[in-house]
């Protein structure tokens, strides 16, 4: 767990009026071995514990931290902790929850990911979440591979009185440039997109992504992520974003005990902003995406 | 990695970086290089290739322990499988999959829907049990999933079914209600069947990292778990996870998917999942 790392790093530094280089060593090793077992990747790892240990060795001996305006002298376990706890929210921010809704008639969203990982589901809580804020959005039936996929939408879609386009007839580009034709016709502003999951090496699964992409223009294009994601995240992300160039990520099943270091791993390599997380299998369970929120996870 | 000096440092980070991508986990990766410590001398040690290769030895020898293919037994009929795991990780499809395999062999499956919450659950599955060829038992959206498992097992014992296969809703085994209501499952199907359910399969999803540790964990300790079956290895993830998983608990890893169609499922073989491991 990440928390036990980062509470054995403090534990190194308690009590410790001087820091030697060797004490933030070891304090770094904690939080590595930590980090990685939190899934953070590999190299994100690296880089993560580097930047920390500069600013660690730079700061950490008679240092204040200020609250509120009043200054206060923290020991160097709480200094240290409070590096980690800066970096990690500022890797994970700037915070942009902002969905691109403004320039057309009927904007679009394409919800892309691996198998699974709550594609379908996060499209009715998105679609749900603008219906709220005012939008008369309208899911898009885009999977046509999967086993009453288009079924499970309208089911969600009848749950939540959103209207569903489908078209399995067609192929998924052209259900995703129809849908726009028919949101404008029944007065909808905003379509989502729900595609099939696929595997990053799934060559002709992904260049249908990229089709999708040419036939709709969808304005927002979010990759949704299993919060458990372990080492691959990176590679992932980076190929459905070198493909797509997605607009942002949502990280699922945050409701779980896993510790979503695929957070950290996508966030640092993409520089895509984290969007909404899912917190539950219920269609109210969507939340805007806070770094301070993720990183005390984190932390602990 | 830092304990000893007889490997170079080097070498020691460059074969971390590939035993951790393949979230075998950091922990797991140390007590690896613990192990072969004792049986490499320490001049080999800093020969990378030879690690490598002791290390090899060392996960195949750990998954071929685990390594055990789902049989059905002579005289058990019908032969109960629950099929469990957190959501998304493959449990309906892996069902279609497996029944296709039994019904290939000549016996008679019978389906069960114990999935009465997600949206089309019911649908996804009537739908594979129409493809491969097996009886379905359909349940109302709602319905209690103990009750529908109870009604299943009536039917299969009616019919004379050879094998009945139970979807479950997909948990997080953080939910205590719903891992009680799994182990509740568990109890109806024993109290009418004794001996029943004769295999309780975990579905693991190989993308998933460390956290798989812990979905094991937990349903291990409220169910029993006598099989896993890890899919989606035909993704980019290399599901090495279940090295430590392999390790730590005595549950034998029957299958592993490979697709999404209902033939993509194969046997679990532990040298073939170790030359993948490092491709
Ligand atoms: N606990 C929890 N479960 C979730 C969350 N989001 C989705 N799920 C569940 O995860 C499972 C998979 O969700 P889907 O929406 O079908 O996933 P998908 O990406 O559309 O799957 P494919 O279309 O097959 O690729 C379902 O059981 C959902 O209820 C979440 O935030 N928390
Ligand atoms: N590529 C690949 N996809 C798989 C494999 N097994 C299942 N899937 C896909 O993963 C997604 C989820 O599969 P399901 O069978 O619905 O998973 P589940 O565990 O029943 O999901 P819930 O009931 O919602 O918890 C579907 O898109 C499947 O086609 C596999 O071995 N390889
Ligand atoms: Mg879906
Ligand atoms: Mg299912």
């Amino acid at each position: 767990m990440i928390t036990e790392g980062f509470k054995k790093a403090q534990l190194r530094l308690t009590g410790k009026t001087i820091i030697q280089e060797r004490h933030i060593e070891e304090a770094i090793r904690d939080i590595r071995v930590s980090l990685l077992e939190a899934d953070v990747e590999f190299h994100v790892v690296k880089g993560f514990t580097e930047r920390v240990k500069a600013k660690a060795l730079g700061e950490i001996v008679q240092t204040r931290v200020s609250h509120a305006g009043k200054k206060l002298k923290v020991g160097p376990q709480e200094h240290f902790i409070k590096i980690c706890y800066d970096e990690l929210v500022s890797l994970m921010g700037p915070v942009d929850t902002s969905l691109d809704l403004g320039n057309r008639e009927v904007n679009a969203v394409m919800m892309v990911g691996l198998q699974g990982s709550g594609k379908t589901t996060t499209t009715a809580k998105l679609a749900r979440h603008l219906k709220e804020k005012g939008k008369k959005p309208m899911m898009v039936a885009a999977d046509v591979y999967r086993p009453a996929a288009i079924e499970q939408l309208k089911v969600l879609g009848k749950k939540l009185d959103i209207p569903v386009f489908s078209a399995p007839a067609k192929t998924p580009p052209e259900i995703c440039r129809d849908s726009l034709e028919a949101a404008q016709f029944k007065g909808c502003d905003v379509v989502i997109f729900d595609t099939a999951g696929r595997t990053i090496v799934d060559e002709a699964l992904m260049r249908e992504l990229e089709d999708i992409k040419t036939a709709a223009r969808p304005e927002n294009i979010l990759l949704v992520v299993d919060a458990m994601i372990g080492q691959e995240s990176v590679n992932i992300a980076r190929e459905f974003d070198r493909r797509l160039d997605m607009t942002g990520f949502i990280l699922t099943k945050l409701d779980g005990d896993a510790r979503g270091g695929a957070a950290l791993s996508i966030k640092e390599v993409t520089k895509k902003p984290i969007k909404f997380v899912g917190m539950g299998e219920a269609l109210d369970r969507l939340e805007e995406f806070r770094p301070d929120g993720l990183a005390s996870r984190i932390l602990g | 990695f830092a304990g000893g000096t007889d490997i170079d440092e080097d070498v020691m980070s460059r074969l971390e970086e590939t035993l951790v991508g393949t979230d075998i986990g950091v922990r797991t990766a140390y007590r690896l290089f613990e192990g072969i410590r004792e049986k490499l001398g320490s001049a080999s040690m800093k020969d990378a290739s030879s690690v490598m290769r002791v290390i090899r030895q060392e996960i195949a020898a750990i998954l071929k322990k685990r390594q055990s293919w789902l049989e059905l037994p002579e005289g058990v009929r019908p032969f109960v499988i629950m099929v469990t795991g957190v959501n998304g990780s493959g449990k309906t499809t892996t069902i279609a999959k497996i029944a296709r395999r039994f019904i290939g062999d000549g016996r008679s499956v019978i389906i069960a829907s114990g999935d009465t919450f997600r949206a089309a659950a019911v649908e996804q599955l009537e739908h594979w049990a129409g493809k491969v060829g097996a009886d379905f038992v359909k349940a109302h959206e709602g319905a209690d999933p103990s009750a529908v498992a109870y009604d299943a097992l009536e039917a299969a014992i009616a019919r004379k079914k050879d094998v009945l296969i139970i979807d479950t809703a997909g948990r997080l085994h953080t939910k205590e209600n719903l891992m009680e209501e799994l182990k509740k499952t568990k109890r109806v199907l024993a109290k009418k069947l004794p001996g029943a359910p004769h295999s309780i399969l975990l579905v693991l999803d190989a993308t998933i990292g460390q956290n798989a540790i812990e979905q094991t964990r937990q349903f291990h300790k409220a169910l029993g778990v006598t099989g896993i079956v890890l899919t989606k290895l035909d993704g980019s993830s290399k599901g090495g996870v279940i090295v430590g998983i392999a390790d730590e608990f005595d549950i034998p890893i029957h299958y592993i998917g490979i697709g999404e169609g209902m033939d993509d499922l194969e046997a679990f073989d532990a040298d073939a999942f170790v030359d993948a491991l490092f491709l």
